[in-house]
C-alpha cells in the first residue's frame, strides 16, 4: 500500500507468539495432558520450557497451534495415578530423561485438541552427571542381563513378605552404584494367584484386568559384595478401571 | 552539537511510518532447571 502507513523494521516470522504468553500456557497444559496420555512406557513428563510457540490462520475460522516443547521426567511412573502436578521433577543428580516434542493442536470455537505429537526422549549427558556428582549412579540399560537378574531377585523377595502374586510389568529405570550395586525401578500388575499358587504353577497366573486392575511400583537395590543385600519397596495403587486408564485400554 | 544515531534500531523516516512488533520472547522460562 503506497499511501497506507509503511511498517518498518525486521519482519517476525509468521506465525511466532511470545513462548510465555497465556495462548502458548494454555496450549501447553493441553500437550502436556495429551502426551502422558498417550505415554505408554517409563514415567510421566512435565514441563521445562516453551521452546516456540506458532499460530496460524485456518480457515475459515479455527487456528492451528504449533508447539515446541523441553519436557523432563518425573518420578511418577505412567502407571501412577497421581496427578502431574503431584509429581516431583526427577533431580539432575538422578540421570534423568529428558524430552523435546513438536505437538500441533487445532483451535475450533476456543477449543484446543492436539492433532499430532512427535517426542524424542534421551538421557541426560552422562559426562555432565560425572562433572558435579562423581559418585552418583548412572543408568545402564534396562535389558542388561544383570538389571533383569536384579529385578527378578527383587520381585522375590518382595514376594517373600506377600500373599499376593504381582508379575512385572516393565523394568523401567536401572542405575549402577559403582562398584557392585544395581539399583531398579519397575512397574507390576496383580494376578488371580497367591505368592503360593505361583510358586507351583506360575504359567497359570494371569494379570487382573478390567475394573478388578491393580498396578504397582517397585524401587529396590541390590549388592552383591561383600554379601548379597537387598531392599525392596513397592507402592500398590488402589484398583483402577481401564478407563481410568487410556492408556492400558488402548495398549493392555 | 551531533548526535550518533543507532543504525540497529529502526525509526519512523515518515510520519504516520510504523514499526513492526518486537519479535516474540522466546524460548519462554525455564520451569524446573537448565539442562
Amino acid at each position: 500500500n503506497a499511501h497506507g502507513p509503511k511498517p518498518i523494521g525486521p519482519s517476525p516470522p509468521l506465525g511466532l507468539r511470545d513462548c510465555d504468553s497465556s495462548e502458548g500456557e494454555e496450549a501447553a497444559e493441553v500437550a502436556m495432558d495429551y502426551i502422558n496420555t498417550h505415554h505408554k512406557h517409563g514415567y510421566k513428563y512435565a514441563l521445562n520450557r516453551i521452546e516456540e510457540l506458532r499460530v496460524l490462520p485456518r480457515r475459515p475460522a479455527s487456528e492451528v497451534v504449533i508447539l515446541e516443547l523441553d519436557l523432563l521426567e518425573t518420578k511418577c511412573h505412567v502407571l501412577n495415578p497421581l496427578p502431574l502436578e503431584n509429581c516431583t521433577v526427577r533431580e539432575l543428580i538422578n540421570h534423568a530423561i529428558e524430552a523435546d516434542c513438536d505437538v500441533k493442536l487445532l483451535k475450533e470455537d476456543g477449543k484446543l485438541s492436539v492433532t499430532g505429537a512427535r517426542c524424542h526422549s534421551s538421557p541426560d549427558s552422562a559426562e555432565d552427571i560425572i562433572k558435579i556428582c562423581p559418585d552418583c549412579p548412572l543408568l545402564i540399560p534396562l535389558n542388561d542381563t544383570q538389571v533383569v537378574k536384579t529385578v527378578e531377585l527383587l520381585l522375590d523377595q518382595y514376594h517373600s513378605t506377600n500373599d499376593a502374586y504381582f508379575m512385572l510389568i516393565e523394568i523401567a529405570r536401572a542405575q549402577m552404584q559403582a562398584p557392585n550395586t544395581i539399583i531398579a525401578e519397575f512397574a507390576i500388575s496383580a494376578t488371580n494367584c497367591s505368592s503360593k499358587d505361583a510358586s507351583e504353577n506360575v504359567k497359570a497366573c494371569q494379570a487382573l484386568s478390567g475394573d478388578q486392575a491393580q498396578f504397582g511400583f517397585c524401587v529396590g537395590s541390590v549388592m552383591h559384595v561383600p554379601k548379597e543385600e537387598i531392599h525392596v519397596e513397592c507402592e500398590v495403587y488402589a484398583p483402577q478401571s481401564e478407563v481410568a486408564h487410556p492408556v492400558l485400554a488402548k495398549d493392555n | 552539537l551531533v548526535v550518533k544515531r543507532t543504525v540497529s534500531e529502526p525509526t519512523a523516516e515518515h510520519p504516520g511510518d510504523v514499526l513492526h512488533p518486537p519479535p516474540p520472547q522466546c524460548p519462554g522460562r525455564i520451569r524446573h532447571f537448565h539442562i
